[in-house]
C-alpha cells in the first residue's frame, strides 16, 4: 500500500539545508503492522508527512494506495488523504473552537462516505472506544493533553481509513490507557487494515509486525518485531 | 517551598461539573525532586497550573515559597511566578513567530534577572545542553516534536529558577534523548533546586526522590522513589 523509493526531504534554509530525509526505500505490503522508530530528529514525522500525503519529497518516488503522489494535484491528493488515510498527528492539532464531537464528526462531513444518519452515533462510539464517552462536549482546551491525544486518534479513525498513521499516539497516555489504545489498534489491524505508527516506546513497537530505525534521515535497521 | 491543603479545582461547565481536583494536600520540602504519576486525566496538570501560579484553586490553601498565592493580585503572582518556577508545559506552548533561542531569550527579557550582556551567551548554553545547539536559529514550525519539547525546557529554566515544575518533559523523546534531559534535571536539583515532574514513565519517575499518584483528582499514594 506504501512504495517509497529513494525519498529524499531538504528544507532550504537560507546558507544551510536541512536533510530531514536522505533517502528513505521502503515498501509496505497492505494489512502489516509497522513500527517506525528513531531519535528525536531523525526524521519520522516528515517521512509520516510524505506517506500521509501532506507534504512531497524534494526527490524520489512515491506510491500510496497504487497512486503517484508526487503527480497528483492538491484536489485529487485531498480526495485520496480524505477517503484512504487517518492521520493521528505528534502535536494532535484539533480544532479549538469546536467540541471533541465535532472534531470528529468533521472529516466524516468533509468525506461523504459514512452515511449522514450515521455519523453522530460512529463518532460517539469513537470516542467511548478511546475512553472519553463522557468528555464529547468538551472544547480541547478544557481536555487534558492525553484526552486531546485520544481525541485526535478517534478522528483518525473517522472515515474506516485503510491506511492509519499514528505518529506517536501514545505520548501523552498513562501506561493503562496507552494499552487500551494499542488493543484497539490490534483489533483494527485484524480486520485487515495497514497501521504505521511512529514510536520511542520499545513496549508500544512490540505491538507492531515490523520495525525500522530512521537514524539522521535513513533507515539503519529494520527488524522482526520479537512479538510478531 | 509548597504547602498544598485540601486544593479543589472544579470546572463548571453548564449542568455538569467536573472536579478535577478533588481535596488534595501536598508539601514538597525546599530541594525535593517529586514526580506526580496517574492515569490521563486524573488532575496532573490541573495540579501543576496551581502550584505554577498559572491558575487559583476552587477552594484550599496554597503557599509557594512561602506566599498564599490565593492571595495575590495578577501583578505580585506574575512576578512570584517570574522569578522562581520555570515551567515547562505538556503541550510546550512556544511562541510561534520567533526562533527558538528568542523564545529562551524572551522570559530573561520579562524578569530582568539575567544581566542584559549575558542574556544570549546563557541562551545558547541552554539550548547545547538540550542538544539543540545546531537548531537555535529555527522557528517552532521548523522543529521536530521532541526538538520543542526541549525548547520548552530550556525556556523553563532560562531564569535559573529555584522551582521546576515539568509536565511530561520527556513524552516526545527517544530513551537516549529523554535520559540526558533527566540528567540535566538531577545535576539541577544536585544544585539545591526543587523540581516537580509530571511523567507517565516509571523509569522517569525513578529518577525522583518520592512518587505521588493521582486518581480522580485525590492523591492514592505516596511512595519513596525505589532508587532513592
Ligand atoms: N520546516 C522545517 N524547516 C527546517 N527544518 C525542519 C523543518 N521541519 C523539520 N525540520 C528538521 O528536520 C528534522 C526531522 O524532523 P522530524 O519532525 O521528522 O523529526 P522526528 O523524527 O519526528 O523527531 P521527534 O521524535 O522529535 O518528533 C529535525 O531535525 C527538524 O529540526
Ligand atoms: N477547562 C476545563 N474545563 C472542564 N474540564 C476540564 C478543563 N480542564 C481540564 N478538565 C478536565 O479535568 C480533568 C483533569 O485534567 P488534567 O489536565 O489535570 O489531567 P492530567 O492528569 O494532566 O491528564 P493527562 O495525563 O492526560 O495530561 C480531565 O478529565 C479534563 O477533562
Ligand atoms: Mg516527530
Ligand atoms: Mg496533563
Amino acid at each position: 500500500i506504501v512504495r517509497a523509493e529513494n525519498l529524499v526531504k531538504v528544507y532550504r534554509m537560507g546558507k544551510v539545508d536541512v536533510r530531514a530525509l536522505d533517502g528513505v526505500s521502503l515498501t509496505i505490503p497492505e494489512g502489516e503492522f509497522l513500527a517506525i522508530m528513531g531519535p528525536s530528529g531523525s526524521g519520522k514525522s516528515t517521512l509520516m508527512n510524505l506517506i500521509g500525503c501532506l507534504d512531497k519529497p524534494t526527490s524520489g518516488t512515491l506510491l500510496v494506495d497504487g497512486q503517484d503522489v508526487t503527480r497528483l494535484g492538491d484536489r485529487r491528493l485531498a480526495k485520496l488523504r480524505g477517503r484512504t488515510i487517518g492521520f493521528v498527528f505528534q502535536t494532535f492539532n484539533l480544532i479549538p473552537r469546536i467540541s471533541a464531537l465535532d472534531n470528529v464528526l468533521l472529516p466524516m462531513g468533509l468525506v461523504g462516505a459514512i452515511p449522514k444518519s450515521q455519523r453522530r452515533k460512529r463518532a460517539i462510539e469513537l470516542l467511548e472506544q478511546v475512553g472519553l464517552g463522557h468528555r464529547v462536549r468538551h472544547m480541547p482546551n478544557e481536555l487534558s493533553g492525553g484526552e486531546r491525544q485520544r481525541v485526535a486518534i478517534a478522528r483518525a479513525l473517522a472515515n474506516d481509513p485503510k491506511l492509519l498513521l499514528a505518529d506517536e499516539p501514545t505520548g501523552n497516555l498513562d501506561t493503562k490507557t496507552g494499552r487500551a489504545i494499542l488493543e484497539l489498534f490490534k483489533e483494527l489491524h485484524r480486520q485487515g487494515r495497514t497501521i504505521v505508527l511512529v514510536t520511542h516506546d520499545p513496549d508500544v513497537a512490540s505491538y507492531a509486525e515490523r520495525i525500522v530505525r530512521l537514524v539522521d534521515g535513513r533507515i539503519v535497521a529494520v527488524e522482526t518485531s520479537p512479538s510478531a
